[in-house]
């Protein structure tokens, strides 16, 4: 199956 | 002191319509570059990025950097009470918590103010990094919008995979599967109906079809949309907004579990 990845696991935090 | 005059008010409209379904909250952060705005869905499996510049408003003032918390909803209720042809202007005093949206009509024989509360936004800012992308597909939004709003009647995610053939729209469903492929096409009247495919290789990845649907809001802002994917990266779906700025929606992708 497919798992929904989120976008603060691409992109960090400043 | 900050005071933003808007001649084409109607594009703060569209914008509003562009990202209130995705967003409750956000900041909107003003600064000498332009208006601008990060903010993530609830589940923070999509982000916004807004950019007005500040060379695309009439009249920019802004003073010093300032960070104006509100409620999306609410901004587009005031907002749907200016005309498309008004000329939008936003003020705020240092250290006020309310903004004024004022409307003039184009003849200038109406001329309407609208104060809004507003609001403390506990909201992290996310360093988006320059990235190469694997492929770039620029098309018709309305292209685009028809493809997802027809596959999401067949399936809930949709496989975005571009190879030299084209690019590839697929989905799958209890009642069946569907594939739209859509070609590079460059010979065409005007240059917003093109379709240009950008490959540097192939990818193929796979997202969730009630945001894709939820960017498309945004069509009425530009007759073309961008769509950059890499592997393992959030996709970009851009959309300019005239020639000030963008509004850039990131997904992040389905992967295998």
């Amino acid at each position: 199956g497919c798992k929904q990845s989120t976008i603060t696991k691409y992109f960090g935090k400043v | 002191m900050l005071e933003l005059r808007l001649v084409q008010g109607s594009l703060l409209k569209k914008v509003l319509e562009a990202i209130k379904e995705l967003v409750t909250d956000a900041n909107f952060d003003c600064s000498a570059t332009g208006f601008s705005l990060q903010a993530m869905d609830s589940s923070h499996v999509a982000l916004v990025a807004l950019l007005l510049r500040s060379e695309g408003f009439e009249h920019y003032r802004c003073d010093r950097n300032l960070s104006m918390g509100m409620n999306l909803n609410n901004v587009s209720k005031m907002l749907r009470c200016a005309g498309n042809d008004d000329i939008i202007t936003l003020k705020a005093d240092d250290g006020s918590d309310t903004v004024t949206f004022m409307f003039e009509s184009p003849n200038q024989d109406k001329i309407a103010d609208f104060e809004m509360k507003l609001m403390d936004i506990d909201s992290e800012h996310l360093g988006i990094p320059e990235a190469e992308y694997h492929a770039i597909v620029k098309m018709p939004s309305a292209e685009f919008a028809r493809i997802c709003k027809d596959l999401s009647s067949i399936g809930d995610t949709v496989v975005i995979s571009v190879t030299k053939e084209g690019v590839k729209f697929s989905t799958r469903g209890d009642i069946g599967n569907a594939n739209i492929v859509c070609r590079q096409n460059t010979t065409v009247d005007k240059p917003e109906e093109a379709t240009i495919i950008e490959m540097q290789e192939p990818v193929s990845l796979t997202f969730a079809l009630r945001y894709m649907n939820s960017f498309t809001k945004a069509t009425p802002l530009s007759n073309t949309v961008t769509i950059s994917l890499s592997s393992e990266l959030p996709v970009v779906v851009e959309y300019k907004v005239a020639d000030m700025g963008y509004i850039r929606f990131y997904l992040a992708p389905k992967i295998e579990d």
